[in-house]
């Protein structure tokens, strides 16, 4: 996090705001929900408290307006600047100011949500700068998530509790904090590759990379397919067809380049699992044999991609067939003829001809750490 | 390869409008030799931000993050 140069803050942590107009494009009840959601963003993790008021000055004036508006910041239409706000100060301190040239929405990743947009520029009326941050809210780029599974990011949280303090209370709030490639502790959530390239998903994010490129890049899931979930549990490339399949939970995605398929998520238990599998760990697909591989717990099933059933004598047990890898596997890949299955900070190489591991490694090196 | 100057030359303005609203290109507090000095280090200091490889120069993936929607709050201190 960066505070504001000069560290600018507010006296007293009980403050006022006040809507000044509305958006055409949402309703007044919803415009007013994104406000208070925005604002509860920041009340609910250090000590400050948000009231409203409906006429005067308020320590914050919320209002939206297109081009020039008399602020010496212009707006400039249509996307590039969404909004701005002013740091803690009197009069136009604090102050935010939304882009009216803007499409606002409540929910859904088309057009800029206002609620995600409001809890960005309340940071900078509270005395945040931008971060350097990827993953944080007050990074400086928009990007798109499901703002009922919106949670504060650490960094946004120790910023905010540097200026004003933590809650008065014993149990301090915690939130996702952006993955590092190189950190020693690196481990994934699922691994699947796509059209030459592979993608590691680790909780809100993956990271992307290319055999032709030395840097891997780390996307937001939801910057690729915005009504996708975090975490993924597990994931692989259907050769067949051309797709990437994702698993969560009991659903399951099909992911067609930057689409999602329409029709998804359904059901793993269509695919043939019984009712008491409750989650996919880890899966690849035999691009020779169009046999996919799925994992879960201490067994795993094959599915037969050309005739679209589950086939007869699995689940077997992957100790007995993949000897010295393991349960709960976190995710699978097959490369240059052997297996390789991820487990915590471990990679181990399986040789499916002599059937046993050759080699283990740390995961982080499949980001060329 | 033609080099498409259309292109060339609205990148170029997206580099100075950018530079200009956030990170105080017009307003510096320092005195740059030139004006091709001041916006290499503008750039260095705009690349350095957002983590991107440091060259000074406009290339592919600094005018990708230019032309992303986002605050209108500078990236630096005023």
């Amino acid at each position: 996090f960066v505070l504001t140069d000069g560290n600018p803050k507010w006296e007293t942590t009980t403050l006022t705001y006040r809507i000044v107009n509305y958006t055409p494009d949402m309703h007044p009840s919803d415009v007013d929900r994104a406000i208070q959601k925005a604002l509860e963003v920041w009340s609910n993790v250090s000590p400050l408290t948000f009231t409203r008021l409906y006429d005067g000055l308020a320590d914050i004036m919320i209002s939206f307006h297109s081009g020039e508006h008399g602020d010496n910041s212009p707006f400039d239409g249509h996307d590039g600047i969404l909004a701005h706000a002013f740091q803690p100060g009197r009069n136009i301190g604090g102050d935010a100011h939304f882009d009216e040239d803007e499409q606002w929405t409540k929910q859904g990743s088309r057009g800029r949500n206002l609620f995600l947009v409001a809890a960005h520029e309340f940071g900078h009326s509270l005395g945040l700068s931008h971060s350097t941050d990827p993953g944080a809210l007050m990074y400086p780029t928009y990007s798109y998530t499901e703002p009922n599974l919106f949670r504060l990011p650490q960094d946004d949280i120790d910023g905010i509790q540097t200026v004003y303090g933590k809650l008065d209370s014993p149990v301090q709030p915690t939130g996702p904090t952006t993955p590092k490639a190189c950190d020693p502790r690196t481990t994934f959530d699922a691994i699947a590759t796509f059209r030459g390239e592979m993608m590691f998903f680790k909780g809100r994010h993956f990271w992307r990379r290319h055999p032709q490129l030395v840097d891997v890049e780390l996307f937001f899931i939801s910057l690729f397919w915005p009504n996708l979930p975090s975490s993924i549990d597990a994931g692989y490339e259907n050769f067949q067809k051309d797709t990437v399949v994702l698993f969560k939970g009991k659903q399951y995605w099909v992911l067609d380049g930057y689409d999602v398929l329409s029709g998804y998520p359904r059901s793993i238990y269509e695919l043939g699992f019984p009712k008491n599998v409750k989650k996919i760990d880890a899966a690849f697909s035999d691009q020779q044999t169009g046999k996919t591989y799925l994992f879960s717990g201490f067994k795993y099933w094959r599915y037969d991609e050309i005739t679209q059933s589950m086939e007869q004598g699995y689940p077997r047990k992957i100790l007995k067939d993949f000897q010295g890898v393991g349960r709960d596997l976190d995710a699978v890949l097959q490369q240059d003829g052997y297996i390789h299955f991820f487990k915590g900070t471990q990679v181990f190489k399986y040789d499916p001809n002599s059937k046993r591991v050759v080699s283990v490694q740390q995961s982080n090196s499949w980001l060329n750490c | 390869a033609p080099v498409d100057q259309g292109n060339k030359d609205e990148d170029l303005n997206l580099v100075k409008n950018y530079l200009s609203q956030f990170y105080n290109y017009e307003n510096v507090g320092q005195l740059y030799i030139n004006e091709t000095v001041a916006t290499t280090e503008k750039l260095k200091e705009m690349q350095r931000f957002f983590g991107l490889e440091v060259t000074g120069k406009p290339d592919l993936e600094t005018l990708a993050v230019m032309k992303k929607a986002r605050c209108g709050v500078p990236d630096t201190g005023d």
